[in-house]
This record gives C-alpha cells, sequence and structure tokens, in this order.
C-alpha cells in the first residue's frame, strides 16, 4: 500500500514544489511507483513535470475535488515512466471557497485517494502556501508531512505554527498524521544567516531534521523552465544529488515505520 | 488624503513583505505619515518592525475585520515616529474562512479605512500569499497594487494569473483600482535565469515595471531577526538603498497621477 506525503508549509517560497517534483522525480527513477498531487492553484508542480493542465485535455485536481469526478480520470503521465501527476491549473483557485459549504469538506481528497493508493508505493502532495481548506484536505489525507524550511528568518518564525496546526489535525481529524519530518532547503553555507537558522533548528528538533540538507543551487531553479526536475536536467548538480539523499532518507524513514 | 497601496502576489516568497515593511520605512524616513497594514496571518511584517502581536495587548486586524473593532483602536507605534502599524498574529488564519458568510465581506477593510485615510499619506497592506477573502478585501480598499516579482521562473509564471485577477477586480468591485507597476526582487545578475526573467517582463510590461530593481542582499534577510527594516538595520547596504528609491519612485508615480 501506498505511503501519503504532503509536501506543506504555509510560509511561503520555502521549496515547497521544488521538493514535491524532485523527490517524486528521484522516487521515480529508483523504480517506486510515484504519483504527485498538484493542489496549489498557481499548478508549478504541474509545470515543473512539464505537463500543462488545460482542462480540455481531461479533470483537473479541482473536478475531483469539487464535481466529485473519479480522481483515475485526472492522472497523466510525465516524462517518467513511474511518475504520474494529477495536474492543477487556476480553477482551482476556486476550491477554497467552494469546499467551505460541502459536506465533509476535509475529507475529500482522503477519499478520492483510497482507490490510488494500491497502485503508487509513494503518493507525494504539493500544497500551497496557506493552511486554508485544501491543505487541510492534504493533511487529512496523509499518512505524513514533510516540511520544507528555508534557511531564513521568517520561515523559521512560521515553524512552530505550523507545527502547532498539524497537532491540531492530528488530535482533530487525523489520528495516524506523522511528521516525516523538517528538510532544510536552499542553504547556502558562505551566509551566517542560513548557518545560525540550520543550528537552531537541529538544536530543537532533532533527529526530526532530515540528514539531507538542499543546497542553495542554480540548476534547481533553472530547471522549471524546461519543464523538467533538476534530476534530468542535471542529474550531475549538487541540487540533484540532495534530491536523490532526500528520497533515500524518506524510503529509510518509511521502513523503519 | 492617504494613498492606499497594496503589495499583493499569489506566488509565495517573492518578497512582498520586505517590500511592504522597508518601502513603508523608507516613506516614514522622507518624513511621510505611513501606515503599515499587516493582512498576513504569519505577522511577518509587525515582526519586521519589532511589533509583537499579543492580542492581550489590544485588537490586531483580525479583531477589525471580523468583529468590527474600529482600526484606529489596533494602531500601533514603530521605532520610526512617522510609522504606525495595524498588526496580525496567528488568529487572522481563521479570517479567510469566517468572512466568507459576512454579508459585504468584500469590503470590510475599505470600510474600516475610510476614517483612517486622512491621518496617513501613504497605506501600505502587506498581502498573504494567496488570492482568498483577504487579499481580496485588500484589492478592494486599495487605490493602487504593487506587485513584486522575484527573478525567477515559477514567479513569472504566475504573474499573468495575478494580472487576470486584478483585472476582474476592478471590473466586479473596484473601478479605481490601478497597477502601481511591478517591482523586480532579488535580483542576482550574476544568473542568467535573473537576467532572462527580467528583460521578459521589462520587454512584456515596459514602463509598468519599477525602475528600481532590488538586488538580492544578505543585509535584507538578516534585518527582520533584529525586528527593525533594513533602512535602519544598515542604512548604507545596498538594500537599504534600493528600497528608498522605491520609495521615491512611488512618490513621483502618484505625483504624476
Ligand atoms: N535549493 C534551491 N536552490 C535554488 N533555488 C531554489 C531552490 N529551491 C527552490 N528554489 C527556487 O526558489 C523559488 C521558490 O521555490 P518553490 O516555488 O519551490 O517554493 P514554494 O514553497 O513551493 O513556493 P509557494 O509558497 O509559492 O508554493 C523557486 O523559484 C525555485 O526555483
Ligand atoms: N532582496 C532580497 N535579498 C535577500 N533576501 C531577500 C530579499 N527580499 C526578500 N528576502 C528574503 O527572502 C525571503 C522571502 O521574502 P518575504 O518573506 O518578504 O516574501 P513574501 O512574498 O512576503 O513571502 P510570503 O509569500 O510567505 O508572504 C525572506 O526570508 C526575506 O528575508
Ligand atoms: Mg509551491
Ligand atoms: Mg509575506
Amino acid at each position: 500500500m501506498g505511503v501519503v506525503t504532503a509536501i506543506a508549509n504555509q510560509k511561503g517560497g520555502v521549496g515547497k514544489t521544488t521538493t514535491a517534483v524532485n523527490l517524486a522525480a528521484a522516487l521515480a527513477l529508483q523504480a517506486k511507483r510515484t504519483l504527485l498531487i498538484d493542489l496549489d492553484s498557481q499548478g508549478s508542480a504541474s509545470s515543473g513535470v512539464g505537463v500543462t493542465a488545460d482542462s480540455s485535455r481531461g479533470p483537473t485536481i479541482y473536478e475531483v475535488l469539487v464535481n466529485g469526478v473519479a480522481a483515475a480520470e485526472g492522472l497523466r503521465h510525465t516524462d517518467l515512466s513511474e511518475l504520474d501527476i494529477l495536474p492543477a491549473n487556476r480553477d482551482l483557485a476556486g476550491a477554497e471557497v467552494e469546499l467551505v459549504n460541502i459536506e465533509d469538506r476535509e475529507i475529500q481528497l482522503k477519499r478520492q485517494l483510497e482507490a490510488l493508493r494500491a497502485s503508487y508505493q509513494f503518493i507525494i502532495i504539493d500544497c500551497p502556501p496557506s493552511l486554508g481548506m485544501l491543505t487541510l484536505n492534504a493533511l487529512c489525507a496523509a499518512d505524513s508531512v514533510l516540511v520544507p524550511l528555508q534557511t531564513e528568518f521568517y520561515a523559521l518564525e512560521g515553524l512552530t505554527g505550523l507545527l502547532d496546526t498539524v497537532e491540531r489535525i492530528r488530535a482533530a481529524y487525523n489520528e495516524d498524521l506523522l511528521l516525516e519530518g523538517i528538510l532544510l532547503t536552499m542553504f547556502d553555507g558562505r551566509l551566517s544567516l542560513s548557518q545560525q537558522v540550520a543550528r537552531e533548528v537541529k538544536t530543537h528538533f532533532g533527529d526530526k531534521v532530515f540528514r539531507t540538507v538542499v543546497p542553495r543551487n542554480v540548476r534547481i531553479s533553472e530547471s522549471p523552465s524546461h519543464g523538467v526536475p533538476v534530476l534530468l536536467y542535471d542529474p550531475a548538480s549538487r541540487g540533484a544529488q540532495a534530491y536523490r539523499d532526500v528520497a533515500n532518507e524518506l524510503i529509510e524513514r518509511v521502513g523503519k515505520r
């Protein structure tokens, strides 16, 4: 049965999409059947794997969540044989409000994923930068949550709020929800701020912090403009290596459960 | 009468809070009476000017929007004599959902600002990374919207969607809403990606792009950990100079209206 991991942090620009896309790609390159779910109306994860989620070519996550279309009908293939995506486009922006008045609004995604768990070993969900209905759906559907954390002050400041929210969701909706871990991203070893934030997080959260630290690496930020994960754009880059390490660590952490 | 400018972009981490805090500070240092409104439940703008929005010390923007408390009661002073703030804290996270079922939900902020316009020359609103109820309130209350844009691919991809939304809001709710301009942020001249994105934006949007380009500058990202704008933390830095230039350009653009 597939493991569902939500990539979430309400702080914007911390590397959620970059982590979701490249972690999913690294798992697929290790021959793990993987599904990437794009839950952000910006549709960055979709374009990050070269999929334009034009509604004329089939349902997107919006139709699955709000109109009850079966998730299997929205699945698209990617350049990687073991990676599929359930894409998003701007329509999803309406879902935050439309879901508010639907019965069982917070478990729409969970219900849809039950049918898919048997077909994938890993299901990775890219969340938008908020703690609204869409992220709530992801956290109710997930077995664990992986929190990318940019090594900057504002990102660190928002961390305790996020972990409190995860706790509240575990208590109210999803008692099995685990914190998979905190992943330090965009780390620049030359900056004392980066070092300071990394040190503080490791001190407070110990082995909840992934051993792998993703460095700031321009090849990572170039790859989406080519519509491919950095694992394919520049497999020899430090960025690609870091996400291969993240995938290995996730497999190891899941194996120990 | 004060000019109201919303700092908005649904893409996360593009420099909205950094721009709101430092632009407001630069205006205040030019002796312009300025009010900064924090509309993000992360409360980054509040902590960026050293204000901890503990509800026990008075109402925050949450009480103003959802409970109808007069905005004047939530105003706090900052280290700068000409800069006040209407702060936010985590309570605001509930407002996205709570506002949905309130009558005239999109003009709650607009109504509250009418009373304040006479006391300030500039009112700057820091928006969260979404196009939900809070950003809608900001765009309905604003005379203009300033769009910070990180010189990266994902940020560029989301720009047309945002400008479409601004157009829709002008047509449906606020016919006077202007695009103040697009401000390029975190520009790193050594990276071809940065140069490419900057070139593309200038080609498509011409004089809608601020002449000032804010460089990536570590003093900017260090200043919030000291609770002060970069204008006070390191006035001689390239980051502080850039935001003084942004303030001058805003004053010039407003003057030409
Ligand atoms: N390790 C890295 N090195 C260099 N650039 C990076 C790295 N990780 C992410 N980026 C770039 O930083 C920007 C922000 O990353 P990303 O969009 O993945 O964050 P996000 O948390 O998904 O943002 P949002 O909150 O808008 O969803 C992107 O332009 C991305 O290409
Ligand atoms: N010009 C710059 N140079 C260096 N760092 C910057 C610059 N502008 C912003 N930053 C840093 O980048 C990060 C993102 O900026 P900021 O938080 O202002 O973006 P935002 O759009 O407000 O994010 P959110 O979408 O979460 O509200 C912060 O850690 C900030 O300190
Ligand atoms: Mg994202
Ligand atoms: Mg912000």
